[in-house]
């Protein structure tokens, strides 16, 4: 439900931000 | 002379001293040469200069050099202190440094406030995070009314914007965060607590014996 979204939330979970991917072999 | 042959056979700059690292931050010396044979890795992976350019950047995060991102630009913008377009040994460190699980919150609260903040100017605005929600929805594939971005916007910045002059300052957000910490998940790695054993083959570089 949009209403009860957060933003920063929803950006936060952006695969841009996956930064463990970095460590992965 | 040829740009494309200087760029691809340039020789490795030397990197800077560990321990100088290991000083300034969370990680160990044997921790910062296990973090080099990652950056090695990633920087040798188009270039082979020794430097992360931001298309090895993307190639790491995403298996794929060309893949366009929002929020990995702005990483990889941060992450290059010197802001000359790529990522040096020294930069990859001490931005690691912010997502190590030891390293205090108020720093990555300022690390996250710096990420968001996409012009630069001190605070974030509605635009900018009306421009980042439609990022992430673009980048997920979801589809949603711009009735619905907007309210999710407004609802936002009902919570963050506490004196209610439309932008969010570095006060407001670290109140923000700080009252909800499932935001700053993505700002902490695991992996950099084990560095050393998912990178082992530093000894081979690293001779520094600790």
């Amino acid at each position: 439900k949009p209403e009860s979204m957060n933003a920063f939330a929803l950006i936060s979970r952006s695969q841009g931000f996956n930064l463990g991917n970095l460590f992965e072999k | 002379m040829g740009c494309a042959s200087s760029k691809q056979f340039k020789r490795a700059p030397h990197h800077e001293d560990a321990s100088i690292l290991a000083k300034e931050t969370t990680f160990s010396v044997n921790e910062v040469e296990a973090l080099y044979v990652l950056f090695e890795k990633i920087s040798y992976s188009i270039f082979k200069d020794g430097l992360i350019h931001k298309e090895e950047f993307q190639l790491a995060l995403f298996k794929n050099s060309n893949r366009k991102n929002l929020f990995a630009d702005r990483i990889f913008d941060l992450f290059d202190l010197k802001r000359n377009g790529v990522i040096e040994f020294g930069e990859f460190v001490r931005s690691l440094h912010i997502f190590h699980p030891d390293t205090p919150m108020e720093d990555k609260i300022a690390f996250a406030f710096r990420l968001y903040d996409l012009r630069g100017t001190g605070s974030i605005e509605r635009e900018e995070l009306k421009e980042m929600v439609l990022a992430i929805l673009n980048e997920s594939d979801l589809l949603l009314s711009d009735d619905a971005v907007e309210q999710i916007v407004d609802q936002t910045f009902q919570q963050a914007d506490l004196n209610g002059d439309g932008r969010i300052d570095v006060d407001e957000w670290k109140a923000f965060a700080s009252k909800n910490p499932a935001l700053l998940k993505n700002m902490t790695l695991p992996y950099l607590k084990d560095i050393t054993m998912a990178f082992p083959s530093f000894v081979l570089y690293s001779g520094s014996g600790d």
